[in-house]
């Protein structure tokens, strides 16, 4: 099954 | 305070036309650089990432940082009240209640003007670190909104693999399978055709159509466009716009469980 990642875990929070 | 006159309407009516499937409510931060704009989508998949450098405007003026709340919906309204060709002068206050929106036409004494209350955000800021892509493709615009098109019909996913011999876009669907391949490619007669390949290492990565059909709203602010992608990690689509601005959408893979 493929999910869609959620984009905030890929950057940091600034 | 705020003053910032575009020489065209068109500019700022294009670009919130491009996001305004992606984001609701956004603070247009504006400090002595520009003005700038950072906003997820409400599934917080797609990131926009937008700057109109003071250069873009002619005069800038902002003697200090103002973030301007706004509701794209209502922008949008107002926008429309903006013939194409007007010049457009944003106007704010130090601590706004609302921003001012002057539309002028250059050919006749036509001036309209336009207040939008604003809004408080409380906004997510994410710190996109500078990333070096294992490959990037720059390509007409039209080309990549087509081809996004197309495999929108069959599928709700597209793979997109770089390799040294071209860039594969292809899906399955329920109906069947399809695929478009781009090389390298110089057009003599017009370089806005070219497709260029800059690759470091292969990539394979897939990713939402309906997102990927979204961001190509924006074709009509560039003709052209540079995907850059690395494995596992979020894909870049930009689009330059004048005076060294540009606007930018993230989008995260689809990751195999």
């Amino acid at each position: 099954k493929i999910f869609q990642t959620q984009i905030f875990k890929f950057f940091l929070n600034g | 305070m705020l003053e910032a006159r575009l020489e065209q309407a068109n500019l700022l009516k294009k670009v919130v036309d491009s996001i305004t499937n992606l984001v609701q409510d956004c603070n247009f931060d504006c400090n002595d650089s520009g003005i700038a704009l950072q906003a997820m989508d409400n599934s917080h998949v797609a990131l926009v990432a937008m700057m109109l450098r003071s250069d873009a405007f002619s005069p800038f003026r902002c003697d200090r940082n103002i973030a301007l709340g706004i509701n794209l919906t209502s922008l949008t309204k107002v926008l429309r009240c903006a013939q194409n060709e007007d010049i457009l002068t944003l106007k704010a206050e130090d601590a706004p209640d609302v921003v001012n929106l002057v539309f002028e036409s250059a050919e006749s004494d036509r001036l309209s003007e336009y207040d939008i209350k604003l809004m408080d955000i409380d906004q997510e800021h994410l710190g996109i670190p500078d990333t070096e892509y294992a490959a990037s493709i720059t390509m007409p615009s039209a080309e990549f909104q087509r081809i996004t098109r197309d495999l929108l019909a069959l599928s709700e996913s597209v793979s997109i693999e770089c390799t040294k011999e071209g860039v594969k876009f292809s899906c399955q669907g329920d109906i069947g399978s399809g695929s478009v391949t781009l090389r390298s490619h110089t057009n003599v007669d017009n370089e806005d055709r070219n497709v260029s390949i800059d690759l470091s290492e292969p990539v394979s990565l897939m990713f939402s159509l309906k997102y990927l059909s979204n961001f190509c709203k924006a074709s009509g602010l560039s003709s052209r466009v540079k995907l850059s992608l690395s494995n596992e990690v979020p894909l870049l689509v930009e689009y330059a716009l004048p005076s060294n601005s540009f606007l930018r959408f993230y989008l995260a893979p689809k990751i195999g469980d």
